[in-house]
């Protein structure tokens, strides 16, 4: 009964937090690593 | 034991709103900025496609067994985001620097006077055309007849 | 009132001269176009006093809505992601200005005009939102507003100097912002809404990074507002697709801070149960099942688990909620205390179902959170009362006291609906191990010993048994409590009519018995 909370497309085993690449209530995966903002150093802003 | 409860008229205006705002779901790319080249925009895929993020694929382990050209791949068209810093990362593993001055990316560590093409023998290079311009008038030398 | 001639025109020329500026300008640092800017908002006079900033904002936020209406009712461009970056284009170009003139509105070190800036333009788009939503009705789009939150809590959260000192007013804005959006009030917005919250950076700054977790009564707050909305549909069984879209979402985000922070739910499960409908199990269990991470859990099915021995469980669970404030009217918790006091008068317990009962419908007979807050009351009463005599709650210590008498009388003295209330709320109470759970988990043994009809037996073991038929997660106190009843022969579990009252019921007792065993 219920939902299998496990396929909810959370990786609930995960050591690191879920919250940094998390993708949102509704997205079946988390954010990829090109989602995700980063402070890289101003120089790396190439475009 | 409780039964049901009949919503009440309350309820089941909130519902309507509801159920319209249902045909309008919130899109991936709505809560991120605006990407030049891969915006958050899945894209329904064959179901024998690979659906979901490799496993480990966010670690600085799976960078690592990329290849270099898609280390620069990641680093030119993913930039300000982890994926960014994650490629730069897997280079700079892989002897590679990244020069801020010259904004290129050099596998030597030695400050380059003269690049041409003996010089870049097996090693790749990146650069922006406007910095080039600059660094040219402080006379840095460039012999490299075909960039891409 | 209307608005001061020319002062529309102004606005709209403005503001599309600045999405120019936004566009064309090398990249996002368009700081240095931002002070010529200001300088041509100077000389159209709309820095001039607060009203015309906040007509300014008013008139620039119904303009880009406007747009973005236009662009996403043009039929070509519906659902296009074409159609959804030219929106992004005016929306982000807007809240750049927002941003900036916020960064540097005031001295640099000054917080309070920066903070007041935010505030006034926060409430102009949740003006703004709400009258759309309501003029609109179900062609409203959500989009416009959540991108605007979005964008300008990015913004406003960039790793700068002077962000980094006005990120406590900025994350309490958006709280009261969101808080005045809640889904009760923009049903329209709900799906928006439930993303702004559970977005991963201001998950972040509010439960992470911000010291002291100084924003999580603000975050529990959010919650609160999103299961009230959430309860009358989840009330009944049937959730029609809008409802069940909404409650997965919310399931996501509850199993992101069940995993990241427990502690969370372990200080506010109280005031979620209270609004979460008592039927709600799945989504129940997940916050009753969260336990602080510096705790090892002792597997609650290796055989002969002492749980008296466990050295946690003599201290009390942190409890954010004043209950004894909840219980009310004010002369019931007088005699209340008194009864506890002195184990007298006896007229207090034929009385006690008449102050939880508040009407002869089915269903909702009963006032839940009284109920919720008598039964946790007297429980942290009672603890205290065995603690005080130097004692443990055991089977022998927590009965013939004022404590129990109230227990075992809204036991007889309840129908069946108020009984499974009465049941619910303390079993909202087996989590991990603490003092509540290890009480609760014995009072519930004790109710069932001690029980003299087999209908209380029978309804015990379903409020549990429903608990646990769920897929998981379960609470620990609940595995514990269960495994006991059905382990420890002094209660007969196996000997109960209503075990055996169907084979599908037999076996499903089996099963769950063969996998505690």
């Amino acid at each position: 009964l219920g939902q299998d909370l496990t396929v909810l497309g959370l990786n609930l085993n995960s050591p690191e937090n879920l919250y940094p690449s998390f993708g949102g209530p509704w997205a079946d995966h988390p954010c990829r690593p090109q989602d995700v903002d980063f402070h890289v150093p101003p120089e790396y802003i190439i475009n | 034991p409780l039964g049901a409860v009949p919503l009440q008229k309350e309820h089941q205006t909130q519902f309507q709103l509801m159920e319209s705002a249902f045909y309008h779901m919130p899109h991936p790319s709505d809560t991120e900025r605006v990407r030049h080249y891969l915006p958050r925009n899945p894209y329904n895929t064959p179901p024998y496609y690979i659906q979901a993020p490799l496993f480990n694929s966010d670690t600085l382990e799976f960078y690592q067994r990329l290849g270099t050209e898609t280390l620069f791949f990641v680093f030119y068209y993913m930039e300000g985001t982890k994926a960014q810093y994650l490629a730069a990362k897997a280079l700079k593993k892989q002897s590679w620097r990244f020069h801020t001055k010259y904004m290129m990316w050099f596998q030597r560590h030695e400050e380059p006077k003269i690049i041409n093409e003996e010089y870049e023998q097996g090693t790749y290079i990146y650069f922006d055309y406007e910095k080039w311009g600059q660094r040219k008038k402080e006379g840095f030398t460039f012999e490299y007849k075909y960039l891409e | 009132y209307e608005d001061p001639p020319g002062l529309v025109d102004k606005t709209e020329y403005l503001i599309r001269e600045w999405i120019n500026i936004y566009t064309t300008h090398q990249g996002r640092d368009s700081t240095k176009s931002f002070s010529v800017f200001v300088h041509q908002m100077n000389l159209h006079g709309i820095l001039k006093t607060d009203d015309l900033i906040t007509r300014f904002f008013r008139l620039s936020t119904q303009i880009c809505i406007d747009t973005c209406y236009r662009i996403l009712c043009d039929k070509s461009t519906l659902n296009s992601t074409g159609g959804r970056s030219k929106c992004y284009h005016t929306l982000d170009a807007f809240v750049r200005l927002v941003a900036l003139l916020v960064k540097h509105s005031g001295e640099s070190s000054n917080t309070t005009t920066k903070v007041q800036l935010l505030n006034k333009v926060l409430g102009i788009v949740a003006g703004v939102l709400l009258q759309d939503h309501d003029n609109r009705l179900g062609e409203f789009h959500q989009m416009p507003y959540q991108r605007v939150f979005t964008m300008l809590f990015l913004e406003l959260n960039a790793p700068e100097p002077v962000l980094e000192a006005l990120n406590f007013h900025v994350l309490t804005a958006y709280c009261h912002t969101f808080h005045i959006l809640r889904p009760a009030k923009a049903a329209g917005f709900c799906y928006a809404w439930l993303e702004l919250i559970s977005h991963r950076v201001f998950i972040g700054r509010m439960l992470a990074t911000t010291p002291q977790q100084k924003c999580w009564p603000l975050y529990s707050q959010l919650l609160v507002d999103l299961f009230k909305y959430l309860a009358p549909f989840l009330r009944n069984a049937e959730l029609a697709k809008p409802v069940t879209m909404l409650y997965k979402g919310t399931l996501r985000v509850l199993l992101v801070l069940l995993h990241d922070f427990p502690e969370f739910l372990c200080d506010n499960y109280y005031g979620f149960c209270d609004v979460i409908p008592p039927n709600c199990i799945q989504m129940r269990n997940l916050i009753l099942s969260a336990f602080p991470r510096t705790m090892r859990l002792p597997d609650p099915f290796i055989p002969n688990l002492k749980v008296d021995m466990l050295p946690e469980i003599t201290y009390a669970p942190r409890i954010l909620t004043n209950i004894a404030a909840t219980i009310s009217p004010p002369q019931f918790k007088k005699d209340l205390d008194s009864y506890l006091k002195a184990r007298a008068p006896v007229t207090f317990l034929s009385e006690l179902r008449s102050n939880l009962q508040v009407s002869n419908e089915p269903g909702i007979r009963y006032n839940i959170s009284l109920m919720n807050a008598l039964v946790l009351y007297v429980g942290t009463q009672a603890i205290a009362y065995i603690k005080n005599k130097s004692h443990s709650p055991s089977m022998s210590t927590i009965a013939h006291s004022a404590h129990m008498d109230i227990f075992q009388n809204l036991t007889v003295d309840l129908d069946t609906e108020g009984r499974y209330l009465f049941f619910n709320a303390m079993a909202n109470q087996l989590r991990y191990p603490n003092s509540h759970t290890h009480y609760f988990s014995c009072t519930f043994l004790y109710l069932f010993a001690e029980a003299n009809t087999e209908v209380i037996q029978e309804q015990i073991t379903r409020v549990l048994l429903e608990r646990l038929i769920v897929n998981r997660p379960h609470p620990w106190g609940l595995l514990i409590t269960f495994i006991e009843l059905i382990k420890n022969p002094t209660y007969k579990f196996w000997q109960h009519q209503f075990v055996h009252c169907a084979p599908e019921i037999e076996k499903l007792f089996e099963s769950v018995a063969r996998s505690c065993f």
